[in-house]
């Protein structure tokens, strides 16, 4: 049940019909062999990874592929994230008495 | 507070989601979406306002390496107002030293922003009578997120690590008949046997992300830290009555 293909070593089949999928519905190319077998191996860690979370979560969530899934946890988080965490935020003053507009 | 709230049921009130692609400026989309959504409540009029001019603007000059929606607030109320998103388009990339708020017109403006108590039940109330507000959250589950409600403890989402700004636009239960599916579909027995409490958030990743661009977190619970950072700009006058109520 496994494909030899020089470019990323021995695979599950499935898997990777499931990552053509996956670069069909998102567009996704790679500029060479090498950056495809690593995606690859993000986006296997990424299903598993998807696969924990469904059985962890509490509620209703459904998780699995998505946009994101050949992107490793710390691209994601570069990329789509804040960047930095706040230092401090505008300080919040001590709510006036008056509702008034234009009383300070 | 109503037991349910969805402000995308008000007709044109919420804007198109927007996709911020690999540009971190969700603190400046989720800021416009707030102030968009505000001046559509109270004036009854569609604007779209330039997530570009926050970028360029932003007197940290972060633009699309990242800031927060105070950051966007302060520009402006810096800038007296905000252009349209017509004239001045979202380019991806920003232009800190080339801010350009003067040559075009400003089509919405602020008085001031806030931040409100870390109650959940104040933020359901404020959101219900007032319109949407941003809120910013932990986005760790969001990366392998497709749809339903999202229910996470501090261990699997940690509350006190937040990296992701969003608009919050409403709050409702699940059906019953979803937390049933629920169940059978998994073999876990943790699933809800009840309606699960959830907020409604407007993302930033396009329409085809999650829930046609939507998702939900668990009410109730500080899912994911969504009370660290509740803020919301104040458009207009403070009046008893506002023109339009949050849909059921």
């Amino acid at each position: 049940n496994s494909l030899y293909t020089q470019d990323s070593g021995p695979r599950p089949m499935e898997l990777i019909e499931i990552f053509k999928l996956f670069q069909v519905q998102f567009n996704r190319s790679y500029s060479s062999p090498a950056e495809y077998a690593r995606r690859l191996d993000i986006f296997a860690h990424n299903l598993a990874q998807a696969q924990r979370l469904q059985e962890e979560d509490l509620g209703t969530a459904e998780f699995g592929m998505t946009p994101f899934s050949d992107l490793t946890e710390e691209e994601f988080g570069q990329l789509y994230g804040h960047q930095k965490i706040p230092e401090r935020y505008p300080t919040v003053g001590k709510k006036v008495e008056s509702e008034k507009w234009g009383e300070s | 507070v109503p037991p349910t709230c969805d402000w995308r049921k008000a007709t044109d009130i919420i804007s198109p989601i927007k996709d911020q692609e690999k540009c971190n400026c969700c603190w400046a989309i989720a800021a416009a979406d707030n102030i968009e959504a505000l001046w559509r409540i109270r004036y009854r009029q569609i604007v779209d306002v330039s997530v570009q001019e926050l970028l360029d603007c932003d007197r940290c000059g972060n633009g699309c390496t990242g800031g927060f929606v105070w950051d966007a607030y302060i520009t402006v109320l810096n800038n007296s107002g905000l252009a349209s998103e017509k004239d001045y388009p979202f380019q991806r990339h920003a232009k800190p030293h080339r801010c350009l708020a003067k040559k075009y017109k400003k089509v919405a403006w602020i008085q001031d922003f806030i931040m409100l108590s870390s109650n959940e039940q104040v933020i359901a109330g404020y959101l219900a009578a007032h319109g949407p507000i941003t809120v910013t959250i932990n986005m760790e589950l969001l990366q392998h997120y497709q749809k339903g409600v999202i229910k996470a403890t501090p261990s699997t989402c940690d509350p006190r690590y937040v990296n992701h700004s969003v608009l919050l636009v409403g709050f409702g239960k699940s059906k019953t008949e979803e937390g049933m599916q629920a169940e059978m579909t998994s073999s876990q027995s943790r699933k809800p046997r009840h309606p699960t409490p959830y907020w409604i958030l407007k993302n930033s990743w396009g329409a085809h992300w999650g829930e046609k661009g939507y998702f939900r977190l668990h009410r109730g619970n500080n899912t994911c830290g969504i009370t660290k950072y509740p803020f919301t700009a104040r458009v207009g006058q403070p009046v008893k009555k506002l023109p339009v109520s949050c849909p059921p």
